[in-house]
């Protein structure tokens, strides 16, 4: 469903030219749940952001569901994404001065959904996230958990065949993200959504069923969860 | 060194006042090291941005070294606040369009330090957040590790009296997030610098000799930690 062949990235800064990733490759099947680990700056949001359709990678071949992505541009690269990628940004990336649930609506206003359905389907996964009683407060009159939870509601709420968080509990507490798991966790075995999660903590990459490690812009190990969380 | 009395804070949306902080006492001596804990939402960031002068109680009274804070003002609020505390925000607040190190000097570019003096302090800052090959850097042209550690480079520059650390280590893998809490742990034992950290971690509040807990806006305990982490 999600390939990358010798994905390699470099930015420039000034003059020079930094390669970040060298050579990345990974595949992905239908309805898998994978955890991506590694230290900070390892390379781990420019993989994201190039899965995600948000960034072209300087070398190498992205196929999604059976697509070269190489080959899109513009609208058409757009709506591939909304149709297929569910993200959670590391930064949470909210409008500012927009209201919670406007926010969470978003993703359902490109797929042409009509106002009233919206409305219901971004409110039911704020709900879902415990922020019933925030649904009109806007970035700055929310706490860093809460502006969290509303970056994974927009993730979540279009449906996506894929979904792809980077860190998305690490403004969490421990109750909290657990919840947030659990749900994920449902939502890969009930609804067969395949999921692509960055996280830093232990605890968190236990309910993945296989473990992606990168160090210093190249992925070190590929392998299987033995210890899976079960519940 | 640190006191606040019976703390209230009040938010307005629209018509409507909402009461966050329900009567928060806290007394903190100096050189002590104490971790902050509690569910998302339940006013750590809020109690922080008060502690930190950054924003006004609605009621309540708050004693830093010796001065009623709500005696002061503009200047003269920011003159003490520059001078006595070191802040990590959980967002970060980084400048866009500014590199890491001039980030890291603006605390001490609003201390009257010189030019030559604050290059070097904000790169032996950043060096000791392992970000020496990263001074020049923008903040979109970092991690979100990266970025966080040079808020918390930001934070420890001036090497005041008291720093106060909102969720360091949110965005920092393990061996990193450890690295950052035996840099504090030295601050607070060799400099005699007050911590106040808000954390959602138990390992990273094990470092701290005492503990106080929030939920829905208030304190509910306050202990020593008889399991400090010694190294
Ligand atoms: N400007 C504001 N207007 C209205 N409500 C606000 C405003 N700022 C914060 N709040 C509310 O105050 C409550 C406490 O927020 P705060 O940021 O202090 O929580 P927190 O304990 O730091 O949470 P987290 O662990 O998620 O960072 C939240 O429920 C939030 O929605
Ligand atoms: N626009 C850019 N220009 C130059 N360097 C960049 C740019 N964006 C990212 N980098 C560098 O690429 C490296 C990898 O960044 P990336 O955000 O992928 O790391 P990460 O693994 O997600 O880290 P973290 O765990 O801290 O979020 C970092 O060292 C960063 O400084
Ligand atoms: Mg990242
Ligand atoms: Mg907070």
């Amino acid at each position: 469903l999600v390939e990358l062949r010798d994905i390699r990235k470099s930015f420039s800064m000034g003059k020079e030219e930094v390669e970040i990733l060298h050579g990345i490759s990974i595949s992905v099947e239908k309805s898998e749940f994978v955890a991506m680990m590694g230290p900070s700056g390892s390379g781990k949001s420019t993989t994201m952001n190039i899965l995600g359709c948000l960034d072209k990678p300087t070398s190498g071949t992205y196929i999604l569901n059976g697509q070269n992505i190489n080959d899109l541009e513009g609208d058409d690269l757009a709506v591939i994404r909304n149709r297929t990628i569910g993200f959670v940004f590391q930064g949470f990336n909210l409008l500012q001065k927009t209201s919670a649930i406007e926010n969470v609506e978003l993703p359902l206003l490109y797929a042409g959904m009509p106002k009233k359905e919206r409305r219901e389907r971004a409110k039911e996964a704020l709900i879902q996230m415990g922020l019933e009683d925030r649904l009109y407060h806007e970035p700055t009159q929310l706490s860093g958990g809460q502006q969290q939870r509303v970056a994974i509601a927009r993730g979540i709420v279009n449906r996506a065949p894929i979904l792809m968080a980077d860190e998305p509990t690490g403004n969490l507490d421990s109750k909290t993200s657990d919840e947030i798991m659990k749900l994920f966790k449902k939502i890969n075995e009930e609804d067969g959504t395949t999921i692509l999660l960055v996280t830093h903590e232990p605890d968190v990459a236990a309910y993945a069923k296989r473990i992606v490690h990168f160090k210093d812009g190249m992925i070190t190990s590929d392998e299987i969860n033995r210890e899976v969380k079960v519940s």
